[in-house]
């Protein structure tokens, strides 16, 4: 920190938190550019309420990964509306309870040195 | 091995296609690696279908009843290429065009335009896999694709990711310094070729870290060989 001269309004920046009245606006921009970028289209306003519950989900999911992954870039996608079930359901597809057949070819092992 | 590697730069890899609301990525990540034996057995890249895997491969595991590959339910790509090697081999994709959706068998087997020669599977040795990527072309490999849903860039080198795979993709190259800056130093890694567009991650890719299975990407790759089939 700099020493001000009494003479001088120190400059006050803000330093709590955001209001929840912020970080909902924040959201709702944030939700306006994702459907305007995806192209996405809600029948109802009922179903529009409910994706953009989702996508508040979502973006606090996007954070948590950013945490855990911070070489990455976690952020909106164009699967930010879904839930985790229905992007497993929908675009995953990977059955995990089928298993290598024991008598699968294993391919030989190749030279690696130089 | 080379430090750096890209299938991508050597004509091998298609464009990057979208699989829609459909749960086919075991699809994708097996025509891929056909299209990739298929170029380096020909040296022409065609375009594979999707869409006959969805509609006509219904391949079992005989070791564990009622898994099967199901189209937009899911499926294994090992089964894949048990199908095609059954099946004689795969048509184009603008023979079979991909629609997103579970449909009948419309296998035209006057159109296949390349054929399985053989599988298998790799060892869980990054080396290994590294090899056989440079060797015999990009490998259809799992993943757990947890990180994925919201991924938009970069390396993505996960502290915690679960190992239990279930997205099937493409491994078409390998990268030595992706830079991670929280880590401070060069990390290694693998591309993969994904399903979901152009408009997902890094122009439909994915970048993640080599190294340590990181979420489970090295537990299941395989490898494809393709024999040339003449398309009159």
């Amino acid at each position: 920190s700099a020493a001000v001269p009494n003479d001088v309004d120190p400059l006050i920046q803000q330093v709590v938190s955001e209001s929840d009245d912020d970080q909902l606006l924040h959201a709702e921009r944030h939700f306006s550019s994702f459907k305007a970028t995806f192209g996405k289209t809600y029948a109802t306003q009922e179903e529009h309420d409910y994706r953009f519950g989702v996508f508040k989900a979502n973006l606090r999911r996007a954070k948590r990964h950013q945490a855990l992954d911070p070489t990455a870039v976690h952020g909106v996608t164009k699967f930010s509306d879904l839930t985790p079930k229905e992007f497993r359901r929908n675009f995953l597809g990977l059955k995990r309870r089928l298993r290598l057949p024991a008598d699968a070819n294993k391919a030989p092992i190749l030279p690696t040195g130089d | 091995l080379p430090a750096d590697f890209d299938w991508r730069d050597k004509g091998a890899v298609t464009p990057v296609k979208d699989q829609g609301s459909c749960g086919s990525c075991w699809a994708f990540s097996a025509t891929g690696a056909l299209e990739g034996a298929h170029y380096l057995e020909t040296g022409e890249l065609v375009s594979l279908s999707e869409q006959q895997l969805v509609d006509c491969d219904h391949e079992c595991d005989p070791e564990e009843y009622g898994s099967c590959d199901s189209g937009c339910s899911g499926g294994l790509m090992n089964n894949a290429f048990e199908y095609a090697l059954k099946a004689g081999g795969l048509e184009r994709e603008e023979d079979y065009p991909y629609t997103g959706t579970d449909d009948t068998c419309k296998f035209d087997k006057s159109k296949i335009v390349s054929s399985v020669s053989n599988f298998s599977v790799i060892s869980t040795d990054e080396d290994q896999i590294a090899a056989n990527l440079v060797n015999h072309g990009p490998l259809a490999v799992g993943i757990n694709a947890v990180f994925m849903q919201t991924y938009v860039g970069g390396v993505s080198c996960p502290y915690i990711c679960g190992k239990r795979i279930d997205h099937g993709v493409l491994l078409v190259g390998y990268g030595s310094s992706g830079f991670a800056p929280i880590r401070l130093k060069e990390k290694p890694y693998w591309i993969l070729k994904n399903s979901w567009g152009q408009s997902w991650g890094e122009q439909g890719y994915y970048k993640i870290c080599r190294g340590y299975n990181s979420c489970g990407v090295d537990s299941l790759v395989s490898t494809v060989a393709a024999l040339h089939t003449s398309n009159k």
